[in-house]
């Protein structure tokens, strides 16, 4: 049961160290920190500050701990933005790519899905037009954390289409 | 050690992988 549970959370903590890598301001180091859609949203804007605007980010509501409803609301804006982005800045549709729960998420803080979603801003990030500095950040991280954004790279590739 | 050799083998691929990855083309519309 234990081993379950290391394999279910063993992708989403290495990307939550990844995302620290952003220095986000709003706080990045528990799964209930990113439920509330603060620091992945202010992540995205440094990806892709035109895409990820300003005004964008500005209707991600602060403050919304303890608020499903509000956390909800913001995981949906950020998902169909990043959806978005998938089809029309990088050409590609991740249609075989299953979405995340994202009311598991706001609800119950769930590993596996805060994993997909995270996974997913993860290819942002590499294929970006800033993604040098990206992909070489992640080589700085630990090598068994590498390991596993790798594996969640070729993943996301494998589901692509283009 | 074998340990030592896999540890070096692993950092080898994750070198590549990532390499790979800074040489392909952004992705862009169309």
């Amino acid at each position: 049961m234990e081993e379950m549970d290391d394999a279910k959370t063993v992708l989403v903590e290495s990307l939550i160290i990844w995302l620290q890598t952003f220095n986000t301001p709003a706080p990045c180091t528990t799964i209930e920190e990113l439920t509330t859609g603060s620091a992945i949203s202010q992540a995205l804007h440094q990806i892709d500050p035109a895409w990820f605007s300003d005004g964008w980010l500005g209707r991600i509501k602060t403050d919304v701990e303890g608020n499903w409803r509000l956390k909800m609301n913001n995981l949906k804006k950020i998902l169909q933005m990043v959806v978005d982005y998938y089809n029309e800045v990088l050409g590609q549709e991740i249609t075989n790519f299953p979405l995340p729960d994202l009311a598991l998420v706001a609800e119950r803080s769930d590993p596996v899905h805060l994993g997909k979603l995270l996974q997913l801003i993860l290819g942002c990030a590499v294929r970006c037009e800033h993604k040098q500095e990206y992909i070489q950040n992640i080589m700085t991280l630990e090598e068994s954390v590498q390991h596993v954004v790798m594996t969640a790279i070729q993943e996301l590739m494998n589901k692509e289409t283009m | 050690d074998p340990n030592m050799k896999a540890g070096a083998a692993n950092e080898g691929v994750l070198a590549n992988f990532f390499n790979s990855l800074l040489s392909k083309k952004t992705g862009s519309p169309g």
